[in-house]
């Protein structure tokens, strides 16, 4: 185990208790930058980590969430390399430190734990959350078809076993739930970003309508914006727009319920497709996917700092 | 831990709406236990799928019957993923 995180092999994959173990060094290594909370428990009772990164108090807040498909483990693993690259740059960059001398962040590494883990011990491929079905053999919800945004309407399955499972009810995920009752407590997050891997994407809403939401032009300016520095590093060329004009139609989706709630900067990321392993990237490519995708962050959470609503 | 010897991802490149079609109802089939990584949803889109092995030979003969071009993106997963595995061993020793 490494003693602290700059000894944290970043261009690895890691276990959940790996992960969690840094999360607590980088808590205890920078106590007045870093805390922890834990925003409620998984099926299995795992906590929901989130990494707070403040400098005052009652700051308006930006969220970012990693990995609530389980195995698209070049997620979680960026968004490690996120909460390093926070601490580091603060201080340094001028941006980021602006942003959080008047802003938090907030960062959850391990959306849907249980699947996370179980991927590390039964199934790579697992992708949903573990919760039962009653009445089916198949377990798991699809924790982005699980959200009150058009819940139940087109582009999500009511069958248990598919990928796409929407789960019996809105929220009835834990994982879900609990970034719900976070996001509603805290009433002042003016950004959500949820990523996802992979097929080089930025949507933003909606996904479970084709009305377009009221702050498109701005939104597809700025998603403009955050792929363009994207690609400004290795060329990686991501597509944008919204939801369900860039893929397909999904109901029940994150960001579609964090816009509902008044955060305008709602997006979210597919990152890197190599064309050749899916989300199965090998981790060689996890810095150089973090690297690009911090660059479309910062565009993000600068332009939320700019633009107080 | 469950198994994916033989498991092939082929990426699909549907050229019309119908094949598009047929993809959906494919899609349908769960028992076939198909992992559509992308869904199929327009032309300008790959679709890529991991097929089990003992569904492997048909779905591919369905696929040549309707015309349905791929590619086969990752040949055997498990290899992938035990290359994937040895990685982390190694460099976490």
């Amino acid at each position: 185990q490494p003693r602290n995180t700059d000894g944290y092999d970043y261009a690895n994959y890691h276990t959940l208790n790996e992960i969690n173990s840094f999360i607590d060094m980088l808590v205890a290594e920078n106590p007045n930058l870093v805390s922890k909370i834990v925003i409620g428990q998984s099926y299995e009772g795992r906590p929901l980590n989130v990494l707070k990164f403040s400098t005052g108090a009652n700051r308006p807040g930006i969220w970012i969430d990693t990995g609530i498909h389980s195995r698209e483990w070049v997620t979680q693993a960026s968004g490690t390399w996120f909460a390093k690259k926070i601490v580091t740059d603060y201080g340094r960059d001028p941006a980021l430190t602006a942003i959080l001398n008047k802003m938090d962040i907030f960062l959850e590494i391990v959306t849907n734990p249980d699947g996370y883990a179980y991927t590390h011990t039964s199934n790579r491929m697992w992708r949903k959350t573990r919760k039962p079905n009653s009445g089916y053999s198949c377990v798991g919800v699809d924790p982005n078809r699980n959200w009150d945004a058009g819940f139940g309407g087109a582009g999500a399955s009511g069958y248990p076993c598919s990928e796409t499972y929407r789960g019996p009810y809105a929220n009835s995920e834990s994982e879900v739930k609990s970034i719900v009752d976070f996001v509603k407590s805290h009433g002042n997050l003016k950004a959500f970003v949820s990523i996802h891997s992979y097929s080089q994407m930025l949507l933003y809403p909606y996904g479970y309508t084709s009305t377009p939401c009221k702050d498109q032009s701005e939104l597809h300016a700025l998603a403009k914006k955050a792929i363009t520095d994207l690609a400004s590093l290795y060329g990686t060329q991501y597509t944008y727009g919204s939801i369900i004009n860039t893929i397909y139609q999904a109901s029940g989706g994150t960001i579609d319920w964090t816009y509902n709630q008044g955060i305008k900067y709602s997006y979210t990321f597919e990152l890197r497709d190599t064309g050749r392993y899916g989300f199965a990237l090998p981790a060689n490519q996890i810095i150089p996917t973090a690297q690009e995708t911090w660059l479309a962050l910062m565009a993000i959470m600068q332009h939320t700092y700019n633009n107080p609503y | 831990r469950e198994n994916f010897v033989g498991h092939q991802v082929l990426r699909i490149q549907p050229t019309n709406e119908e094949q598009i079609s047929v993809l959906r109802s494919l899609a349908e089939k769960h028992d076939l236990g198909l992992d559509f990584w992308t869904e199929p949803v327009s032309v300008t889109k790959p679709v890529d799928v991991r097929i089990p092995f003992k569904v492997l030979q048909p779905i591919k003969i369905f696929l040549l019957e309707n015309d349905i071009q791929y590619s086969i993106m990752i040949q055997d997963l498990q290899d992938l993923l035990d290359e994937e595995e040895r990685v982390m061993k190694t460099r976490s020793a």
